[in-house]
Protein backbone atom coordinates (compact mmCIF):
# COMPACT_ATOMS: atom_id res chain seq x y z
CA UNK A 1 0.00 0.00 0.00
CA UNK A 2 2.69 2.46 0.92
CA UNK A 3 4.65 1.00 -2.25
CA UNK A 4 1.13 1.80 -4.00
CA UNK A 5 0.95 5.51 -2.91
CA UNK A 6 5.07 6.22 -3.57
CA UNK A 7 4.67 4.50 -7.25
CA UNK A 8 1.85 7.07 -7.73
CA UNK A 9 4.12 10.12 -5.97
CA UNK A 10 7.21 8.85 -8.56
CA UNK A 11 5.48 8.23 -11.58
CA UNK A 12 6.84 10.82 -13.63
CA UNK A 13 9.79 10.27 -12.84
CA UNK A 14 11.65 7.01 -15.03
CA UNK A 15 14.85 4.83 -14.78
CA UNK A 16 18.30 6.60 -14.81
CA UNK A 17 16.88 9.73 -13.05
CA UNK A 18 18.29 10.58 -10.07
CA UNK A 19 15.70 11.58 -7.00
CA UNK A 20 15.34 14.97 -6.51
CA UNK A 21 14.86 17.27 -2.89
CA UNK A 22 11.28 17.79 -3.51
CA UNK A 23 10.35 13.91 -4.87
CA UNK A 24 12.29 12.69 -1.57
CA UNK A 25 10.56 15.35 0.67
CA UNK A 26 7.16 13.72 -0.61
CA UNK A 27 7.90 10.47 -0.42
CA UNK A 28 9.46 11.52 3.37
CA UNK A 29 5.85 12.09 4.60
CA UNK A 30 4.34 9.43 2.96
CA UNK A 31 6.85 7.12 5.03
CA UNK A 32 6.31 8.95 7.94
CA UNK A 33 2.49 8.87 8.47
CA UNK A 34 2.97 4.91 7.59
CA UNK A 35 5.21 4.57 10.57
CA UNK A 36 3.69 6.63 12.88
CA UNK A 37 0.52 4.58 11.75
CA UNK A 38 2.55 1.40 12.68
CA UNK A 39 2.90 2.74 16.20
CA UNK A 40 6.65 3.69 15.68
CA UNK A 41 7.55 6.19 18.01
CA UNK A 42 7.56 9.92 17.23
CA UNK A 43 10.92 10.77 17.90
CA UNK A 44 12.63 7.23 16.60
CA UNK A 45 10.36 8.26 13.36
CA UNK A 46 12.05 11.58 12.82
CA UNK A 47 15.76 9.91 13.47
CA UNK A 48 14.57 7.68 10.66
CA UNK A 49 13.41 9.87 8.46
CA UNK A 50 17.02 12.09 8.63
CA UNK A 51 19.05 9.33 7.74
CA UNK A 52 16.78 7.70 4.96
CA UNK A 53 17.08 11.24 3.49
CA UNK A 54 20.52 11.50 3.54
CA UNK A 55 20.55 7.76 1.73
CA UNK A 56 17.93 8.77 -0.82
CA UNK A 57 18.88 12.43 -1.61
CA UNK A 58 20.65 12.09 -5.50
CA UNK A 59 21.08 7.92 -5.33
CA UNK A 60 20.96 6.80 -8.90
CA UNK A 61 17.73 5.44 -9.92
CA UNK A 62 18.53 2.19 -11.94
CA UNK A 63 17.12 1.15 -15.16
CA UNK A 64 15.80 -1.69 -13.81
CA UNK A 65 13.90 -0.60 -10.71
CA UNK A 66 10.75 2.54 -10.86
CA UNK A 67 11.74 5.24 -8.44
CA UNK A 68 9.04 4.44 -5.75
CA UNK A 69 10.43 0.77 -5.68
CA UNK A 70 13.79 2.23 -5.15
CA UNK A 71 13.37 4.57 -2.72
CA UNK A 72 11.37 1.66 -0.86
CA UNK A 73 14.21 -0.42 -1.11
CA UNK A 74 16.23 1.97 0.44
CA UNK A 75 13.97 2.52 3.55
CA UNK A 76 13.66 -1.16 4.13
CA UNK A 77 16.93 -1.43 4.31
CA UNK A 78 17.70 1.12 6.89
CA UNK A 79 14.39 -0.26 8.18
CA UNK A 80 16.08 -3.74 8.59
CA UNK A 81 19.50 -2.83 9.40
CA UNK A 82 18.20 -1.01 12.67
CA UNK A 83 16.30 -4.01 13.36
CA UNK A 84 19.08 -6.29 12.93
CA UNK A 85 22.07 -3.93 14.56
CA UNK A 86 20.65 -3.92 17.60
CA UNK A 87 23.14 -5.78 20.05
CA UNK A 88 25.24 -8.96 20.26
CA UNK A 89 24.16 -12.51 19.54
CA UNK A 90 22.57 -14.83 22.04
CA UNK A 91 24.48 -16.60 23.52
CA UNK A 92 23.56 -17.68 27.15
CA UNK A 93 25.85 -19.59 29.23
CA UNK A 94 25.52 -23.18 31.22
CA UNK A 95 23.94 -22.94 33.82
CA UNK A 96 22.18 -19.23 33.18
CA UNK A 97 19.40 -17.16 35.08
CA UNK A 98 17.19 -15.60 33.13
CA UNK A 99 14.98 -12.80 34.81
CA UNK A 100 11.68 -11.42 33.01
CA UNK A 101 10.10 -8.48 33.41
CA UNK A 102 7.76 -6.02 31.89
CA UNK A 103 3.95 -4.03 32.20
CA UNK A 104 1.25 -5.77 33.27
CA UNK A 105 -0.62 -8.62 31.23
CA UNK A 106 2.28 -8.44 28.52
CA UNK A 107 2.92 -12.39 28.02
CA UNK A 108 6.16 -12.93 30.78
CA UNK A 109 4.58 -16.08 32.74
CA UNK A 110 3.42 -17.30 29.25
CA UNK A 111 6.55 -16.54 27.63
CA UNK A 112 8.06 -18.34 31.08
CA UNK A 113 6.95 -21.67 30.19
CA UNK A 114 7.34 -21.16 25.63
CA UNK A 115 11.53 -20.40 27.22
CA UNK A 116 11.55 -23.55 29.37
CA UNK A 117 10.14 -25.73 26.09
CA UNK A 118 12.93 -23.88 24.25
CA UNK A 119 15.64 -24.59 25.63
CA UNK A 120 14.75 -28.15 26.36
CA UNK A 121 14.03 -28.77 22.78
CA UNK A 122 16.53 -27.00 21.24
CA UNK A 123 19.67 -27.60 23.83
CA UNK A 124 18.50 -30.35 25.52
CA UNK A 125 19.01 -27.63 28.73
CA UNK A 126 16.00 -28.46 31.37
CA UNK A 127 14.89 -25.51 33.30
CA UNK A 128 13.84 -24.63 36.64
CA UNK A 129 10.76 -22.03 36.21
CA UNK A 130 10.50 -20.05 39.20
CA UNK A 131 7.17 -17.89 40.28
CA UNK A 132 8.00 -14.40 41.69
CA UNK A 133 4.56 -12.81 41.34
CA UNK A 134 3.15 -13.01 44.46
CA UNK A 135 0.56 -9.81 43.84
CA UNK A 136 -1.45 -11.37 40.81
CA UNK A 137 -4.09 -13.77 42.20
CA UNK A 138 -3.45 -17.44 40.76
CA UNK A 139 -0.45 -15.89 39.21
CA UNK A 140 1.48 -19.12 40.73
CA UNK A 141 -1.27 -21.64 40.12
CA UNK A 142 -0.47 -20.53 35.79
CA UNK A 143 3.20 -20.85 35.78
CA UNK A 144 2.59 -24.62 37.73
CA UNK A 145 -0.10 -25.15 35.79
CA UNK A 146 2.31 -24.19 32.43
CA UNK A 147 4.96 -26.34 33.51
CA UNK A 148 3.22 -29.45 33.79
CA UNK A 149 2.25 -29.07 30.41
CA UNK A 150 5.47 -29.02 29.05
CA UNK A 151 6.91 -31.01 31.89
CA UNK A 152 9.06 -28.63 33.84
CA UNK A 153 10.27 -28.25 37.03
CA UNK A 154 8.84 -25.19 38.79
CA UNK A 155 9.20 -23.74 41.80
CA UNK A 156 7.00 -23.13 44.51
CA UNK A 157 4.52 -26.02 44.02
CA UNK A 158 2.79 -24.68 47.02
CA UNK A 159 1.04 -21.47 47.74
CA UNK A 160 4.04 -18.87 48.70
CA UNK A 161 5.69 -18.70 52.06
CA UNK A 162 8.45 -16.12 51.13
CA UNK A 163 8.13 -12.85 49.11
CA UNK A 164 9.56 -12.17 45.79
CA UNK A 165 13.42 -11.85 46.52
CA UNK A 166 13.11 -14.97 49.05
CA UNK A 167 11.24 -17.34 46.87
CA UNK A 168 13.92 -16.27 44.26
CA UNK A 169 16.24 -16.98 45.80
CA UNK A 170 15.45 -20.21 47.05
CA UNK A 171 14.48 -21.31 43.47
CA UNK A 172 18.15 -20.65 42.87
CA UNK A 173 18.99 -22.96 45.02
CA UNK A 174 16.96 -25.69 44.54
CA UNK A 175 17.84 -25.09 40.57
CA UNK A 176 21.34 -25.51 41.27
CA UNK A 177 21.13 -28.54 43.67
CA UNK A 178 18.90 -30.45 40.51
CA UNK A 179 21.89 -29.21 38.29
CA UNK A 180 19.34 -27.26 36.42
CA UNK A 181 20.83 -25.53 33.36
CA UNK A 182 18.60 -22.79 33.08
CA UNK A 183 16.34 -20.50 35.61
CA UNK A 184 13.59 -18.71 34.43
CA UNK A 185 11.83 -16.10 36.95
CA UNK A 186 8.78 -14.92 36.76
CA UNK A 187 7.63 -11.28 38.61
CA UNK A 188 4.73 -9.49 38.50
CA UNK A 189 3.60 -7.27 35.69
CA UNK A 190 4.68 -3.56 37.06
CA UNK A 191 4.57 0.08 35.13
CA UNK A 192 7.95 1.61 34.69
CA UNK A 193 6.48 4.87 36.30
CA UNK A 194 6.06 2.63 40.05
CA UNK A 195 9.09 3.84 42.17
CA UNK A 196 8.61 1.10 44.65
CA UNK A 197 7.66 -1.79 42.24
CA UNK A 198 11.00 -0.77 39.92
CA UNK A 199 13.37 -0.67 43.26
CA UNK A 200 11.81 -4.10 44.10
CA UNK A 201 13.17 -4.99 40.45
CA UNK A 202 16.60 -3.29 40.97
CA UNK A 203 17.09 -5.20 44.29
CA UNK A 204 15.69 -8.90 42.76
CA UNK A 205 18.34 -8.34 40.02
CA UNK A 206 21.18 -7.25 41.93
CA UNK A 207 20.90 -10.09 44.65
CA UNK A 208 20.08 -12.58 41.59
CA UNK A 209 22.83 -11.55 39.19
CA UNK A 210 21.11 -12.67 36.26
CA UNK A 211 22.96 -13.77 33.01
CA UNK A 212 20.51 -12.02 30.81
CA UNK A 213 17.33 -9.45 31.85
CA UNK A 214 14.24 -9.91 29.46
CA UNK A 215 11.67 -6.87 28.89
CA UNK A 216 8.32 -8.87 27.82
CA UNK A 217 6.60 -6.18 25.41
CA UNK A 218 3.15 -6.23 23.43
CA UNK A 219 3.46 -6.39 20.04
CA UNK A 220 0.46 -3.89 19.67
CA UNK A 221 2.11 -1.58 21.79
CA UNK A 222 1.74 2.57 21.03
CA UNK A 223 4.24 5.23 21.50
CA UNK A 224 4.87 4.44 25.29
CA UNK A 225 7.32 1.32 24.20
CA UNK A 226 9.98 3.70 24.20
CA UNK A 227 9.44 5.38 27.47
CA UNK A 228 8.85 2.24 29.19
CA UNK A 229 11.56 -0.11 27.65
CA UNK A 230 14.02 3.36 28.32
CA UNK A 231 12.93 2.91 32.09
CA UNK A 232 13.57 -0.66 32.57
CA UNK A 233 16.64 -0.49 30.86
CA UNK A 234 18.13 2.36 32.96
CA UNK A 235 17.23 0.67 35.62
CA UNK A 236 18.21 -3.15 34.95
CA UNK A 237 20.15 -2.66 31.99
CA UNK A 238 18.29 -4.99 29.39
CA UNK A 239 20.00 -7.50 27.87
CA UNK A 240 17.14 -8.03 25.30
CA UNK A 241 13.77 -7.85 24.56
CA UNK A 242 10.77 -10.64 23.63
CA UNK A 243 8.03 -9.12 21.90
CA UNK A 244 4.99 -11.17 22.77
CA UNK A 245 1.76 -11.58 20.15
CA UNK A 246 3.10 -10.86 17.17
CA UNK A 247 0.42 -13.38 15.94
CA UNK A 248 -2.17 -10.84 16.12
CA UNK A 249 -2.11 -7.82 12.91
CA UNK A 250 -0.69 -5.28 15.21
CA UNK A 251 1.93 -3.67 12.88
CA UNK A 252 4.71 -3.86 15.47
CA UNK A 253 5.99 -0.87 15.20
CA UNK A 254 7.27 -0.42 19.11
CA UNK A 255 9.90 -3.20 18.21
CA UNK A 256 11.75 -0.64 15.51
CA UNK A 257 11.18 2.10 18.15
CA UNK A 258 13.22 -0.18 20.83
CA UNK A 259 16.03 -1.73 18.96
CA UNK A 260 16.51 1.45 17.19
CA UNK A 261 15.65 4.06 19.78
CA UNK A 262 17.70 2.16 22.59
CA UNK A 263 19.43 -0.42 20.53
CA UNK A 264 18.71 -3.01 22.68
CA UNK A 265 18.13 -6.84 20.67
CA UNK A 266 14.61 -8.61 20.12
CA UNK A 267 15.43 -12.10 20.78
CA UNK A 268 12.36 -14.18 20.67
CA UNK A 269 8.97 -13.32 19.48
CA UNK A 270 5.78 -14.99 20.53
CA UNK A 271 3.50 -16.09 17.94
CA UNK A 272 0.58 -17.64 19.73
CA UNK A 273 -0.47 -19.18 23.54
CA UNK A 274 0.69 -22.44 23.69
CA UNK A 275 4.02 -23.42 24.68
CA UNK A 276 5.50 -23.77 21.40
CA UNK A 277 4.55 -20.87 19.64
CA UNK A 278 7.97 -19.20 20.51
CA UNK A 279 10.73 -17.91 17.55
CA UNK A 280 13.90 -16.84 17.81
CA UNK A 281 13.94 -13.08 16.12
CA UNK A 282 14.48 -12.61 12.60
CA UNK A 283 14.32 -8.82 11.18
CA UNK A 284 13.51 -9.67 7.65
CA UNK A 285 9.83 -9.58 7.43
CA UNK A 286 9.50 -7.30 9.94
CA UNK A 287 9.96 -4.14 8.05
CA UNK A 288 7.71 -5.06 5.27
CA UNK A 289 5.19 -5.43 8.23
CA UNK A 290 6.17 -2.34 10.23
CA UNK A 291 5.91 -0.64 6.71
CA UNK A 292 2.24 -2.48 5.92
CA UNK B 1 1.80 34.48 20.01
CA UNK B 2 0.91 31.85 22.36
CA UNK B 3 -2.67 33.20 23.77
CA UNK B 4 -4.22 35.48 20.91
CA UNK B 5 -4.84 35.34 17.83
CA UNK B 6 -3.88 32.52 14.65
CA UNK B 7 -1.98 29.34 15.05
CA UNK B 8 1.49 29.66 14.54
CA UNK B 9 3.25 26.79 13.18
CA UNK B 10 5.54 25.89 15.96
CA UNK B 11 2.52 25.74 18.50
CA UNK B 12 0.84 23.96 15.91
CA UNK B 13 3.72 20.77 15.52
CA UNK B 14 4.19 20.92 19.26
CA UNK B 15 -0.02 20.04 19.37
CA UNK B 16 0.26 17.42 17.01
CA UNK B 17 3.59 16.02 18.57
CA UNK B 18 1.43 15.48 21.77
CA UNK B 19 -1.12 14.12 20.04
CA UNK B 20 1.04 11.35 18.37
CA UNK B 21 2.46 10.57 21.73
CA UNK B 22 -0.79 10.07 23.20
CA UNK B 23 -1.61 7.07 20.39
CA UNK B 24 -4.11 9.75 18.71
CA UNK B 25 -2.82 8.65 15.56
CA UNK B 26 -0.85 10.76 12.86
CA UNK B 27 -4.14 11.50 10.39
CA UNK B 28 -6.53 12.42 13.60
CA UNK B 29 -4.08 14.64 15.13
CA UNK B 30 -3.37 16.96 12.10
CA UNK B 31 -6.88 16.90 11.47
CA UNK B 32 -7.78 18.17 14.51
CA UNK B 33 -4.69 21.36 15.14
CA UNK B 34 -6.19 22.09 11.40
CA UNK B 35 -9.71 22.25 13.27
CA UNK B 36 -8.41 24.52 15.78
CA UNK B 37 -6.41 26.71 13.61
CA UNK B 38 -9.53 27.35 12.14
CA UNK B 39 -11.55 28.10 14.81
CA UNK B 40 -8.89 30.86 16.10
CA UNK B 41 -9.04 32.41 12.87
CA UNK B 42 -12.93 32.81 13.01
CA UNK B 43 -12.94 33.45 16.60
CA UNK B 44 -13.13 36.83 18.43
CA UNK B 45 -10.70 36.58 21.41
CA UNK B 46 -9.14 33.01 21.22
CA UNK B 47 -7.60 31.47 24.33
CA UNK B 48 -5.11 28.71 25.08
CA UNK B 49 -4.64 27.15 21.94
CA UNK B 50 -4.17 23.92 24.06
CA UNK B 51 -7.69 24.96 26.15
CA UNK B 52 -9.14 24.78 23.03
CA UNK B 53 -7.74 22.20 21.47
CA UNK B 54 -9.06 19.85 24.66
CA UNK B 55 -12.34 21.22 23.91
CA UNK B 56 -12.54 19.97 20.33
CA UNK B 57 -11.65 16.38 21.27
CA UNK B 58 -14.00 16.11 24.77
CA UNK B 59 -16.98 17.34 22.38
CA UNK B 60 -16.20 14.61 19.71
CA UNK B 61 -16.10 11.70 22.20
CA UNK B 62 -19.42 9.70 21.99
CA UNK B 63 -21.93 10.29 25.09
CA UNK B 64 -22.82 7.49 27.55
CA UNK B 65 -24.84 4.89 26.85
CA UNK B 66 -28.69 5.29 28.84
CA UNK B 67 -28.64 3.13 32.25
CA UNK B 68 -30.03 -0.49 31.41
CA UNK B 69 -33.53 -0.22 31.00
CA UNK B 70 -34.44 -3.88 30.17
CA UNK B 71 -35.62 -7.04 31.64
CA UNK B 72 -33.28 -8.79 34.41
CA UNK B 73 -30.84 -9.77 34.41
CA UNK B 74 -28.58 -7.12 32.96
CA UNK B 75 -26.13 -8.67 31.19
CA UNK B 76 -22.46 -7.61 30.67
CA UNK B 77 -19.72 -9.43 28.92
CA UNK B 78 -16.10 -8.41 28.76
CA UNK B 79 -14.05 -9.03 25.85
CA UNK B 80 -10.78 -8.45 23.86
CA UNK B 81 -7.39 -9.49 23.36
CA UNK B 82 -5.35 -11.82 25.44
CA UNK B 83 -3.91 -9.57 28.72
CA UNK B 84 -6.17 -6.53 28.23
CA UNK B 85 -7.91 -6.32 31.99
CA UNK B 86 -10.52 -8.47 31.67
CA UNK B 87 -11.05 -10.68 34.46
CA UNK B 88 -9.40 -7.72 36.95
CA UNK B 89 -12.18 -5.66 35.60
CA UNK B 90 -15.01 -8.25 35.78
CA UNK B 91 -13.93 -7.87 39.39
CA UNK B 92 -13.92 -4.34 39.44
CA UNK B 93 -17.54 -3.97 38.05
CA UNK B 94 -19.13 -6.98 40.33
CA UNK B 95 -17.41 -4.91 43.23
CA UNK B 96 -19.24 -1.73 42.20
CA UNK B 97 -22.30 -2.70 41.11
CA UNK B 98 -23.06 -5.10 44.61
CA UNK B 99 -21.75 -1.96 46.35
CA UNK B 100 -24.40 0.03 44.88
CA UNK B 101 -27.50 -2.86 46.31
CA UNK B 102 -27.65 -4.89 43.27
CA UNK B 103 -27.75 -8.84 43.42
CA UNK B 104 -24.36 -9.50 40.93
CA UNK B 105 -23.54 -12.56 39.56
CA UNK B 106 -19.70 -13.38 37.83
CA UNK B 107 -19.40 -16.43 35.03
CA UNK B 108 -15.95 -17.45 34.53
CA UNK B 109 -16.50 -18.43 30.86
CA UNK B 110 -12.58 -18.17 30.12
CA UNK B 111 -12.09 -22.30 29.79
CA UNK B 112 -9.20 -22.03 27.97
CA UNK B 113 -6.53 -20.32 29.96
CA UNK B 114 -4.09 -21.74 32.70
CA UNK B 115 -5.57 -20.49 35.60
CA UNK B 116 -8.12 -18.46 34.78
CA UNK B 117 -10.85 -19.51 36.64
CA UNK B 118 -8.39 -19.82 39.72
CA UNK B 119 -7.56 -16.14 39.01
CA UNK B 120 -11.35 -14.98 39.10
CA UNK B 121 -12.60 -17.24 41.99
CA UNK B 122 -9.91 -15.29 44.31
CA UNK B 123 -11.55 -12.22 43.06
CA UNK B 124 -14.76 -13.51 43.27
CA UNK B 125 -14.11 -14.15 47.23
CA UNK B 126 -12.30 -10.86 47.49
CA UNK B 127 -15.21 -8.25 46.38
CA UNK B 128 -17.98 -10.83 47.46
CA UNK B 129 -19.76 -11.88 45.06
CA UNK B 130 -20.77 -15.49 43.61
CA UNK B 131 -18.73 -16.88 40.65
CA UNK B 132 -20.86 -19.61 38.39
CA UNK B 133 -17.84 -21.61 36.91
CA UNK B 134 -17.11 -25.34 35.56
CA UNK B 135 -14.10 -27.35 35.23
CA UNK B 136 -11.04 -26.09 33.40
CA UNK B 137 -11.54 -27.28 29.22
CA UNK B 138 -15.15 -26.86 29.69
CA UNK B 139 -17.53 -25.35 27.44
CA UNK B 140 -17.27 -21.37 27.85
CA UNK B 141 -20.99 -21.39 26.69
CA UNK B 142 -22.22 -24.00 29.21
CA UNK B 143 -20.94 -21.81 31.80
CA UNK B 144 -22.88 -18.95 30.67
CA UNK B 145 -25.78 -20.63 30.01
CA UNK B 146 -25.88 -21.96 33.53
CA UNK B 147 -25.62 -18.22 34.88
CA UNK B 148 -28.02 -16.94 33.18
CA UNK B 149 -30.75 -19.83 34.62
CA UNK B 150 -28.55 -19.49 37.91
CA UNK B 151 -29.43 -15.85 37.89
CA UNK B 152 -33.06 -16.68 36.98
CA UNK B 153 -33.64 -18.87 39.34
CA UNK B 154 -32.21 -16.61 42.12
CA UNK B 155 -33.35 -13.15 40.89
CA UNK B 156 -30.04 -12.05 40.37
CA UNK B 157 -30.24 -8.37 38.06
CA UNK B 158 -27.04 -8.54 37.02
CA UNK B 159 -24.79 -11.20 35.07
CA UNK B 160 -21.01 -10.37 34.84
CA UNK B 161 -19.22 -12.66 32.29
CA UNK B 162 -15.49 -13.00 32.05
CA UNK B 163 -14.26 -13.96 28.96
CA UNK B 164 -10.68 -15.59 27.43
CA UNK B 165 -8.71 -12.98 25.68
CA UNK B 166 -8.57 -13.70 21.71
CA UNK B 167 -6.59 -11.55 19.08
CA UNK B 168 -9.14 -10.64 16.72
CA UNK B 169 -7.06 -11.51 13.61
CA UNK B 170 -8.24 -15.15 14.69
CA UNK B 171 -11.25 -16.76 12.69
CA UNK B 172 -11.78 -19.48 14.72
CA UNK B 173 -12.06 -17.47 18.21
CA UNK B 174 -14.08 -14.96 17.13
CA UNK B 175 -16.83 -17.29 15.28
CA UNK B 176 -16.72 -19.11 19.21
CA UNK B 177 -17.25 -15.53 21.26
CA UNK B 178 -20.34 -14.55 18.26
CA UNK B 179 -21.57 -18.18 19.63
CA UNK B 180 -21.14 -17.50 22.89
CA UNK B 181 -23.16 -14.34 22.34
CA UNK B 182 -26.18 -16.50 20.95
CA UNK B 183 -26.47 -18.48 24.40
CA UNK B 184 -28.30 -15.46 26.00
CA UNK B 185 -31.52 -15.91 23.08
CA UNK B 186 -31.30 -19.99 24.05
CA UNK B 187 -31.05 -18.88 27.93
CA UNK B 188 -33.46 -16.09 28.00
CA UNK B 189 -35.62 -15.49 24.52
CA UNK B 190 -34.13 -13.51 21.46
CA UNK B 191 -35.45 -10.07 22.96
CA UNK B 192 -33.36 -9.99 25.64
CA UNK B 193 -30.84 -7.67 25.39
CA UNK B 194 -27.25 -7.37 26.43
CA UNK B 195 -23.95 -5.40 26.41
CA UNK B 196 -20.54 -6.39 25.55
CA UNK B 197 -18.04 -4.38 26.80
CA UNK B 198 -14.49 -3.65 24.96
CA UNK B 199 -11.60 -3.68 27.35
CA UNK B 200 -8.51 -1.74 25.87
CA UNK B 201 -5.40 -1.63 27.19
CA UNK B 202 -4.45 2.00 27.33
CA UNK B 203 -0.99 1.42 25.92
CA UNK B 204 -2.08 -0.20 22.83
CA UNK B 205 -1.19 1.66 19.91
CA UNK B 206 -3.45 2.02 16.79
CA UNK B 207 -4.77 -1.70 16.79
CA UNK B 208 -7.13 -1.13 18.90
CA UNK B 209 -8.71 0.48 16.54
CA UNK B 210 -8.24 -2.98 14.37
CA UNK B 211 -10.13 -4.40 17.52
CA UNK B 212 -12.73 -2.15 18.08
CA UNK B 213 -14.16 -2.91 14.31
CA UNK B 214 -13.29 -6.46 14.72
CA UNK B 215 -15.34 -6.97 17.90
CA UNK B 216 -18.18 -4.75 16.53
CA UNK B 217 -18.06 -6.95 13.08
CA UNK B 218 -19.63 -9.94 14.85
CA UNK B 219 -21.85 -7.96 16.84
CA UNK B 220 -20.12 -7.74 20.01
CA UNK B 221 -19.45 -4.32 21.20
CA UNK B 222 -21.26 -1.37 22.74
CA UNK B 223 -18.80 0.09 24.81
CA UNK B 224 -14.80 0.21 25.51
CA UNK B 225 -13.39 0.31 29.21
CA UNK B 226 -9.85 1.79 29.26
CA UNK B 227 -7.44 -0.13 31.65
CA UNK B 228 -4.38 1.15 32.96
CA UNK B 229 -4.57 4.95 32.68
CA UNK B 230 -2.33 4.92 35.68
CA UNK B 231 0.23 3.97 33.22
CA UNK B 232 2.20 6.77 30.98
CA UNK B 233 0.10 5.83 27.93
CA UNK B 234 -2.61 8.01 27.01
CA UNK B 235 -4.98 5.99 25.52
CA UNK B 236 -5.62 8.45 22.36
CA UNK B 237 -6.89 5.88 20.16
CA UNK B 238 -10.12 5.68 21.50
CA UNK B 239 -10.87 9.02 20.04
CA UNK B 240 -10.64 7.28 16.48
CA UNK B 241 -12.71 4.18 18.02
CA UNK B 242 -15.31 6.48 18.96
CA UNK B 243 -15.32 8.23 15.37
CA UNK B 244 -15.58 5.14 13.51
CA UNK B 245 -17.61 3.12 15.67
CA UNK B 246 -19.24 5.60 17.85
CA UNK B 247 -18.18 3.53 20.51
CA UNK B 248 -18.16 5.02 24.11
CA UNK B 249 -15.56 4.40 26.71
CA UNK B 250 -17.71 3.91 30.04
CA UNK B 251 -15.13 3.37 32.24
CA UNK B 252 -11.35 3.93 32.99
CA UNK B 253 -9.16 1.00 35.03
CA UNK B 254 -6.53 3.00 37.51
CA UNK B 255 -4.72 0.07 39.04
CA UNK B 256 -4.76 -3.27 39.76
CA UNK B 257 -7.21 -3.52 42.64
CA UNK B 258 -10.39 -3.97 43.30
CA UNK B 259 -11.64 -0.34 43.37
CA UNK B 260 -9.37 0.83 40.76
CA UNK B 261 -12.44 1.60 38.07
CA UNK B 262 -13.48 5.00 37.69
CA UNK B 263 -16.59 6.60 35.29
CA UNK B 264 -15.33 8.21 32.13
CA UNK B 265 -14.71 11.24 32.02
CA UNK B 266 -14.31 12.91 28.81
CA UNK B 267 -12.88 16.60 29.41
CA UNK B 268 -10.10 15.44 32.05
CA UNK B 269 -9.89 13.09 29.39
CA UNK B 270 -9.29 15.11 26.46
CA UNK B 271 -6.69 17.52 28.64
CA UNK B 272 -4.67 14.90 29.59
CA UNK B 273 -3.94 13.63 25.91
CA UNK B 274 -3.02 17.43 25.00
CA UNK B 275 -0.77 17.35 28.07
N1 LIG C 1 -1.99 -14.77 20.98
C1 LIG C 1 -1.00 -14.68 21.86
N2 LIG C 1 -1.31 -14.58 23.16
C2 LIG C 1 -0.29 -14.52 24.05
C3 LIG C 1 1.07 -14.52 23.65
N3 LIG C 1 1.83 -14.44 24.79
C4 LIG C 1 0.97 -14.39 25.83
N4 LIG C 1 -0.31 -14.43 25.38
C5 LIG C 1 -1.54 -14.35 26.15
O1 LIG C 1 -1.57 -13.06 26.73
C6 LIG C 1 -2.25 -13.11 27.99
C7 LIG C 1 -1.34 -12.54 29.06
O2 LIG C 1 -0.25 -13.44 29.24
P1 LIG C 1 0.46 -13.62 30.65
O3 LIG C 1 1.55 -14.60 30.44
O4 LIG C 1 -0.52 -13.91 31.72
O5 LIG C 1 1.03 -12.15 30.84
P2 LIG C 1 1.87 -11.60 32.07
O6 LIG C 1 2.86 -10.62 31.55
O7 LIG C 1 2.45 -12.71 32.87
O8 LIG C 1 0.76 -10.84 32.91
P3 LIG C 1 0.93 -10.26 34.39
O9 LIG C 1 1.61 -11.31 35.20
O10 LIG C 1 -0.44 -9.97 34.83
O11 LIG C 1 1.73 -9.02 34.24
C8 LIG C 1 -2.64 -14.56 28.20
O12 LIG C 1 -3.96 -14.70 27.73
C9 LIG C 1 -1.69 -15.31 27.30
O13 LIG C 1 -2.19 -16.55 26.88
C10 LIG C 1 1.38 -14.61 22.25
O14 LIG C 1 2.53 -14.61 21.80
N5 LIG C 1 0.30 -14.68 21.41
N1 LIG D 1 -1.84 -0.97 36.35
C1 LIG D 1 -2.96 -1.59 35.99
N2 LIG D 1 -2.96 -2.92 35.80
C2 LIG D 1 -4.11 -3.50 35.44
C3 LIG D 1 -5.32 -2.79 35.24
N3 LIG D 1 -6.28 -3.68 34.88
C4 LIG D 1 -5.69 -4.91 34.86
N4 LIG D 1 -4.38 -4.80 35.22
C5 LIG D 1 -3.39 -5.86 35.31
O1 LIG D 1 -3.18 -6.37 34.01
C6 LIG D 1 -2.84 -7.75 34.08
C7 LIG D 1 -3.79 -8.53 33.19
O2 LIG D 1 -5.08 -8.45 33.75
P1 LIG D 1 -6.17 -9.60 33.51
O3 LIG D 1 -7.40 -9.15 34.22
O4 LIG D 1 -5.62 -10.92 33.84
O5 LIG D 1 -6.33 -9.45 31.94
P2 LIG D 1 -7.20 -10.36 30.99
O6 LIG D 1 -7.71 -9.51 29.90
O7 LIG D 1 -8.26 -11.07 31.77
O8 LIG D 1 -6.13 -11.39 30.45
P3 LIG D 1 -6.43 -12.73 29.64
O9 LIG D 1 -7.59 -13.40 30.29
O10 LIG D 1 -5.18 -13.52 29.77
O11 LIG D 1 -6.70 -12.32 28.24
C8 LIG D 1 -2.93 -8.14 35.55
O12 LIG D 1 -1.64 -8.09 36.10
C9 LIG D 1 -3.79 -7.04 36.15
O13 LIG D 1 -3.53 -6.82 37.51
C10 LIG D 1 -5.30 -1.36 35.43
O14 LIG D 1 -6.28 -0.64 35.27
N5 LIG D 1 -4.10 -0.83 35.80
MG1 LIG E 1 2.25 -13.15 34.85
MG1 LIG F 1 -8.67 -13.07 31.93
Amino acid sequence: RLTERLGVLFKRLTGRGKLSEDNVKEALREVRVALLEADVNLRVVKDFLKSVKEKALGAEVLNSLTPGQHFIGVVKEELTALLEGAGDKLNLPKPATVLLVGLQGSGKTTTAAKLARHYQKSQGRESLLVACDTRRPAAREQLVRLADLIKADVHPRKPFTKDAPGTAREGVKLAAAAGRELTIIDTAGRLQIDEELMVELEELEAGLKPQAVWLVVDAMTGQAALEVAAEFHRRLELDGVIVSKLDGDARGGCILSIAGGLGVPVRFVGTGERPEDLEPFRAEGLAGRILG
Amino acid sequence: GLISGPLDDETAEELTDALILADVGPGPAEELVEKLRERRLSAEKPGDPAVELARIIAARLPAQPPDYAGPAPEIHLLIGVNGSGKTTTAAKLAKRAREAGRRVLLAACDTFRAAAVEQLELWSRRVGVPLIRHAEGGDAAAVLFDALEAARSRDVDLVIADTAGRLHAKRRLMDELAKLGRVVGKALGHEHPFRSGLVLDAANGQNSLQQARAFLEIGLADEVILTKLDGSAKGGVVLAVGAQTGLPVTWIGTGEGPDDLEPFQPQRFAAALVG
